[in-house]
């Protein structure tokens, strides 16, 4: 463990803690994409299989375990739970993800580290959620204006994958034989995805004032 | 052993 790693970790919780306060608390799930939050849980879904036979310590079962209840609590709220379902505009929020899924699926059959079947799903969550922002980052798009805690939401997103790239780097130069060039080649696109929203989330809180993030 | 055991990381 390295601070990068725990900051980036401490990050990824904060946008959960960001998001299921906007949806529970603001009774609304306008400009959050359920696409996005589905892939987040087929992603923790699958590459925490794992859980059940990897205990490499308490710290990462723990988060395995609060990552995939977020994920799936925030699609059932989203999904099926009052007044939030009537807030999520399925016309607005209709990226195709069967064409994200479906390559990220091929990519972890042909790509993956051992070969073994759990390798090749550990390597389709990988690349799936490197892709997963797509959905959300497309319907911010549409709407032009981001509220505020979305964009909050998206930064410490982006932040989490940012903070492991340094972790990676730290790993690279302090451990002798530390090499996963599949989460080091899909973290730097997921990281690149954010570079976008990044500058315009700068741009709008640069002022100190809260002005809304502008998507052009 | 199922696989995954070198990914320590989340």
């Amino acid at each position: 463990m390295n601070i990068f790693r725990f900051l980036g970790d401490m990050s990824h919780i904060l946008s959960f803690v960001i998001l299921l306060l906007k949806i529970t608390q603001g009774k609304s799930a306008a400009g959050i994409s359920l696409r996005t939050q589905e892939l987040y849980m087929i992603v923790f879904c699958s590459r925490y299989l794992d859980l059940f036979w990897n205990f490499s310590s308490l710290y990462n079962s723990f988060l395995k375990v609060v990552f995939i209840a977020c994920s799936s609590a925030i699609v059932y709220i989203i999904r099926f739970k009052s007044p939030q379902k009537d807030t999520w505009n399925p016309e607005l929020d209709n990226f195709p993800i069967q064409y994200l899924i479906g390559p990220c699926a091929v990519a972890g059959l042909l790509i993956n580290q051992d070969w073994t079947p759990f390798e090749m799903i550990w390597a389709f969550s990988i690349y799936l959620e490197a892709v997963a922002i797509l959905p959300q980052l497309f319907l911010l798009q549409k709407q032009g204006e981001v509220e505020n805690l979305t964009s909050h939401y998206v930064a410490a997103l982006g932040a989490y994958r940012g903070l492991y790239l340094m972790n990676w780097v730290y790993r690279y130069f302090t451990e002798d034989d530390y090499l996963q060039r599949i989460v080091w080649f899909a973290g730097t696109v997921q990281t690149g995805l954010y570079i976008d929203f990044f500058y315009h989330y700068y741009q709008s809180k640069r002022g100190g004032l809260s002005r809304p993030v502008k998507l052009p | 052993a199922w696989g995954g055991e070198d990914h320590d990381e989340l």
